[in-house]
């Protein structure tokens, strides 16, 4: 179930249409502080299904939508698009190639697309259940973060094992 | 349930005994249930000792060991229960050169069966990659995407916005 | 004690807008009192906004603008209340080249009137050292001290054991 | 009041006496991950009186005591020394060099010595009281805690201002 790419508009620093292409095998990310390198990561989370604002590094959702810039208005909404290879039917769905988009209007409105059909949040997460993909998921490791499992509780590591099993 | 947990549990724990062993080049490390007698509400313990050390409190371990004991459990997880990518952003920060090799030879070995997405700012690790995309901000405040070669990062080690993507 | 407080924060305040401009070459940041009319009890606000960007809660900041704006406000606290010396142990780990280089360039003009000792694995951080020591653990376990040539640095990045201090 | 120079002996890893003599300008520390750069950070802390045991990384105060390795065996006691240039009189004390010591027992017995005098941890408490220098002081930035200051809440932030004030 390979993630092959991730098109961005309009999501946090991504005030145009960008496109990332992932290689089967590793891709590298890479440029200077401030850049949006981590950003990608969060579009990532927040089109698996994301719903808190804090994991994101903002306070409320619509943070995530394009706030301008010295030489740019801001955006009216924020978009992230997914793409998987599905072609060995790990995910259960009836299609080799499996698009997810989210969409948030700065109104608070929010719309889930599934291979071009309008679906809703639960949609996207039941798809992803029991694939080891989502936006908690410790195949996710974000910046700061990688002593987490080691630092917390005896509890709070349990929670991340069960979710492995 | 209880016999799915033990399993996977059964499986991570081998796997964590062996990536340890792996990143740290010997040494000893362990994960286990805090209290046997309750296995689907117990907590769950981290032990670690690198090579020539005496064991003790994970606490005790300085930066880099810390990510690496952690990258090892991460990874472990990721061997019991393969997830089909992985997205690591900037977990190198506290590594030294000689920790960075060692740690993406064994990211190369997880390429059978996981994709891998890397964010980093250090060129060994840059190195691993079979696509780099390096993202700039020409104009301030606004993302934009560039393929890097990798002569480019050698030269400068960084990315310049005049490339196009 | 209420005056002293505010002459202290007045002071760290100014400083910390003058530093932040110079560590990330423009943009804007202040630091002040929640509540105004409660000075003995008020907590502080930080914000901050990098050149170029629009102002936006300082958790969406990058990791590298973190540290950044937390080293101007550190500093400014230094330059407020001069310390005799200043420990920092690791503080560039999230910094790209060119933020180094501004950290460097920014640590060197305290130099006047504090003494600084920095831990770093960075080569460009390493060069403003005016000593420089290695630490290490030929003997597993046991830390010794050697001294350190710059030249060795540039040549291998490490230190080895076979060096007496 | 420059830091002249820090021996350590018994203390954490640095299991033989070691001293390191600082510059007056800037002493850069370099080496492999965990071969004892932040238990020299630890070990300033700890002689200038920090009484919590999690704040070194450790669980009880004994774990800052050499726990031998695999060559050799575990200590006894503790030591650290910290000597200041005091020739300015910036230390309420009357004498041009102020050494500082402190020792821990397995037992848990305590020494303190002051100048070859022995006294009370207080005592070296509120010599340093109003320099600016103490175990929690804004001048001692801890590996991975650069961030500290921004990321606490307000009223967290006041307290380090009101030390500063
Ligand atoms: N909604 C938004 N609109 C515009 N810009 C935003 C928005 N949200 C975040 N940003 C900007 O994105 C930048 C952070 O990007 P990101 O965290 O991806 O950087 P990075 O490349 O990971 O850098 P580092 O190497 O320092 O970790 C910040 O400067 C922030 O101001
Ligand atoms: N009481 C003790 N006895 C023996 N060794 C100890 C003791 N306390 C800590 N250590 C060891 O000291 C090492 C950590 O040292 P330290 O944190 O100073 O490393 P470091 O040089 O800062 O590394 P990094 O670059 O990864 O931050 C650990 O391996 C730990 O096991
Ligand atoms: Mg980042
Ligand atoms: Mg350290």
């Amino acid at each position: 179930m390979e993630l092959k790419r991730l098109e961005l508009f309009g999501f946090k620093s991504f005030a145009d249409r960008t496109r990332f292409e992932f290689d089967s095998g590793i891709t590298v990310i890479v440029g200077p502080n401030g850049c949006g390198k981590s950003n990608v990561v969060d579009a990532v989370k927040w089109v698996l299904g994301e719903q808190s604002a804090r994991s994101l590094r903002g306070r409320e959702m619509a943070d995530v939508i394009f706030a301008g810039s010295e030489s740019r208005r801001s955006l009216g909404f924020a978009e992230a698009t997914l793409v998987f290879d599905n072609s060995r039917g790990l995910l259960p769905i009836g299609a080799t190639e499996v698009e997810v988009s989210r969409r948030l209007y700065r109104s608070g409105e929010s719309e889930y697309v599934l291979n071009r059909k309008p679906c809703r949040l639960r949609d996207v997460r039941e798809l992803f259940m029991d694939t080891g993909v989502g936006a908690d998921a410790y195949s996710l490791i974000e910046q700061g973060k990688v002593d987490v499992l080691l630092q917390s509780g005896p509890l709070e590591r349990r929670l991340i094992f069960e979710e492995a099993a | 349930s209880r016999e799915r947990f033990m399993k996977t549990f059964e499986s991570i724990r081998g796997h964590f005994q062996e990536l340890f062993r792996k990143l740290f080049g010997g040494g000893k490390a362990d994960v286990y249930l805090e209290n046997e007698a309750d296995v689907l509400e117990s907590g769950i313990e981290v032990v670690a000792r690198p090579p020539g050390k005496q064991l003790q409190r994970i606490s005790l371990l300085s930066g880099g060991e810390k990510t690496m004991a952690a990258v090892a459990l991460l990874l472990a997880i990721f061997r019991a229960r393969p997830s089909p990518f992985c997205i690591l952003d900037e977990v190198d920060a506290a590594l030294d050169e000689a920790n960075i090799d060692r740690f993406t030879g064994l990211v190369r070995e997880f390429l059978d069966r996981s994709q891998f997405v890397i964010i980093t700012h250090n060129k060994r690790t840059m190195g691993i990659g079979d696509v780099l995309y390096g993202v700039t901000m020409g104009e301030p405040g606004v993302s934009r995407k560039v393929s890097v070669k990798f002569s480019d990062i050698h030269q400068a080690g960084y990315v310049t916005d005049d490339k196009q993507a």
